[in-house]
């Protein structure tokens, strides 16, 4: 039985797709059977997953309002082990509230979960923003849970509320656990990076602090222009061998 | 009668927190009578509006459920005509789900933004990402909105959704303009940040988009680790000088 890895943070712009989507890649890579689902009415995965040129656009929003079948909106990528559900059409739509509201109270996010637990050794799942209904439907489902933190100022002051949230919901289902929070776009030559790593590394226990650090480059933004995940499109970057180190680390949490 | 400008972007980590404080504080600098309210329950405004040290935690959540009168939430900062409203305890809290419907239905919000219309030439408002009920209700009350758009491939791949969820909010509320995208985190040594750029100039209607750019720069983020606004804390700065050249092009519609 697989498990699934949801991907959550309430501050905006911290990398949760881009770790979402390299992560997955990165799993695959390794051989794991891995599902990435993006349940961000966003919709960045589109712009990242590596799909095919012409590929179909329906996807968990259309499934969760019953107008495709899950086999519909499972899209195959250029890695043979990772396949990807879109958000789908709410993409498309200015209003959210009904798609929030299927996600939080509705019966198809569990049984995606389920069917998709039966046959991947993995399931990530990328999340809006916030502490909202989606990120707490998708906790109540998941088995594992990380926080990107950004290595800014201002996302270390709000780091303090993230965790509350997160042990909240850790609390609300026991085989929930939080595998630690990530560090992201260190950038070694700017000091208020620095510091807020020292910080996060000298006042954070250490079990919740993964020892991998995504460093700040130029690479992951490029990796989106290109629609690929960065791990494939370039391989020698710091970025990238970080996400590929993360993803050796916790492997074997997956099989 | 003051006006309302809210500052929203469905995208995360865009600026949109870095701007309400910096726009706030330029005005006030500039004579116009600014309120700065915070409405995202993560309340960023908080680390970096000038407050001063030991001041109230009580804001916007706490007036909006009845514990604490208007005027108990409506702080001084260091600049005698900008006054900030914090988001309060609701930052406190794991479930946002009462404030969020607290916000989107009851009355009153619009009475706070009526009384501070009266009393102010301009209200700004910072919003949480996305377009959820908070964005929503407080676009039915503004007159005024801007988006900020963080100059990186992935951000642009999501602004056609923005912009068609603005127009979507600024078609029911028909005393609402939207004044422009805000083109931040501008980085001159990044070609894939300086192909948005060109990109946006070309393809997005030029009455849509600020002349003003924010270009990267350390200060905004090392005033956050100050808990001031970059254009007090580091006015030479290029960020800073945006700030303030977009609050003198703007001033006028406040007025
Ligand atoms: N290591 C990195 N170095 C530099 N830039 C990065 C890095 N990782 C991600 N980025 C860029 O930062 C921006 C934000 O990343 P991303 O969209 O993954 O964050 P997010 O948390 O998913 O945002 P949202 O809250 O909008 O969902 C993107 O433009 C991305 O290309
Ligand atoms: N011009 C700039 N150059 C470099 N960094 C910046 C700039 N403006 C803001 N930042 C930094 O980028 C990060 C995101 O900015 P900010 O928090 O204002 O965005 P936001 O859209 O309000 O995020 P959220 O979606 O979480 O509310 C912050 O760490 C901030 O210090
Ligand atoms: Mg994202
Ligand atoms: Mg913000």
């Amino acid at each position: 039985m697989g498990k699934v890895l949801a991907i959550v943070s309430q501050k905006g712009g911290v990398g949760k797709t881009t770790t979402a989507v390299n992560l997955a890649a990165a799993f695959a890579r390794r051989g794991l059977k891995t599902l990435l689902v993006d349940t961000d009415p966003q919709g960045s995965v589109r712009y990242g997953a590596g799909l095919r040129k012409g590929h179909a656009t329906a996807g968990f929003s259309d499934y969760l309002d019953g107008t495709r079948p899950l086999r519909d909106v499972i899209l195959p990528t250029a890695l043979p082990w990772l396949r990807v559900i879109l958000a789908g059409s709410v993409s498309d739509s200015a209003d959210h509230t009904l798609y929030q509201r299927r996600v939080a109270d509705g019966t198809l996010l569990p049984e995606l979960l389920e069917t998709a637990r039966a046959r991947c050794h993995v399931v990530i799942v990328d999340t809006p923003p916030g502490l909202g209904p989606i990120v707490r439907g998708v906790l109540a489902l998941s088995q594992h849970v990380i926080v990107p933190l950004q290595a800014e100022p201002l996302a270390l002051q709000t780091t303090p509320q993230i965790l509350r949230g997160i042990q909240d919901l850790v609390s609300r289902n026991p085989e929930l656990t939080l595998d630690g929070l990530l560090l992201t776009m260190v950038d070694a030559h700017s000091p208020s990076s620095m510091r807020v790593v020292e910080y996060v590394r000298a006042h954070v226990p250490r079990h919740l602090v993964l020892d991998t650090m995504v460093p700040r480059s130029e690479a992951p933004s490029e990796a989106f222009a290109a629609g690929q995940p960065v791990v494939l499109r370039d391989p020698g970057d710091a970025a990238s061998q970080a996400y590929v180190n993360l993803a050796a680390q916790l492997a074997d949490r997956f099989q």
